[in-house]
């Protein structure tokens, strides 16, 4: 038996709105740990890693450990229809093949429960080491996705290049070229509007910008985003989930022939 | 030209 309650339903609306494009259907798996998923899209290229631990729900029942795929197009479906200030409680039965999503409205004076078929799917489990990144900028992630957005109208890549200067995105297309710099500033009012850039070695990868404007559709979770960079390893996206986790993207890189 | 690669180039299934 599964049960989850989470306070703030908006988050799970918002975890699913910034992953549906990316992925189709995947498994979600639940332990004493949390509810997490890991999948990969469909061209390998690009993975999402969600946490939301079992801390930050007000209510955790996960008798035994349980995997649930699902197609996320069709979750989102659902969970749209629970609104912004809703509780949302995720139930299960061992071995059951769906799932329901129950929601509360805050005043308790409307309930609703929505169940899902669930499907069997042969996912790929990748195994990502802890690694010591070269570079890691955290910035605000509103900012992130203005420059990704931008970039995208000149050129289909990004290069992203880290040095003691600050961070630079630079793309090219048939039109023209474009280059934002972004220094490191630790003297805003607010952390949250600060670009932070800790750099052991300078660093310099180019990206797909179709991703990563995928990846941005995670902004409305956190108002920082962090992008972990290594030359010999997929760029990590990290959007970090208030007091529960965490949704991470991993994206793989071009390289040169 | 740059070419895309895949991330089981580099982590491994598991």
């Amino acid at each position: 038996m599964l049960e989850l309650r989470l306070v703030q339903g908006s988050l799970l609306k918002k975890v699913l709105e910034s992953i549906k494009e990316l992925v189709t259907d995947a498994n979600f798996d639940c332990s004493s740990t949390g509810f997490s998923l890991q999948a990969m899209d469909s061209s390998h290229v690009a993975l999402v890693a969600l946490l939301l631990r079992s801390e930050g729900f007000e209510h955790y029942r996960c008798d035994r450990n349980m995997s649930m795929g699902m197609n996320l197009n069709n979750m989102a479906k659902m969970l749209k229809c629970a609104g912004n200030d809703d509780i949302i409680t995720i139930k299960a039965d061992d071995g059951g093949d769906t799932v329901t999503f129950m929601f509360e409205s805050p005043t308790q004076d409307k309930i609703s429960d929505f169940e899902m078929k669930l499907m069997d799917i042969d996912s790929e489990h990748l195994g990502i080491p802890e690694a010591e990144y070269h570079a890691i900028v955290k910035m605000p992630s509103s900012e992130f996705a203005r420059i990704c957005r931008d970039l995208s109208s000149i050129g289909d890549t990004v290069v992203i290049s880290v040095t003691k200067e600050g961070v630079k995105f630079s793309t090219k297309g048939d039109i023209g070229s474009a280059n934002i710099v972004c220094r490191q500033n630790t003297s805003v009012d607010k952390p949250e509007e600060a670009t932070v850039i800790d750099m052991n070695e300078p660093v310099s990868l180019t990206f797909a910008l179709r991703y990563m404007n995928s990846f941005t559709k995670a902004t409305p979770l956190s108002n920082t985003v962090s992008i972990s960079l290594s030359n010999e390893l997929p760029v990590v996206v990290e959007y970090k989930i208030a007091e529960m986790g965490y949704v991470r993207f991993y994206l793989a890189p071009k390289i040169e022939e | 030209d740059s070419k895309q690669s895949t991330l089981t180039r580099f982590f491994k299934k598991v």
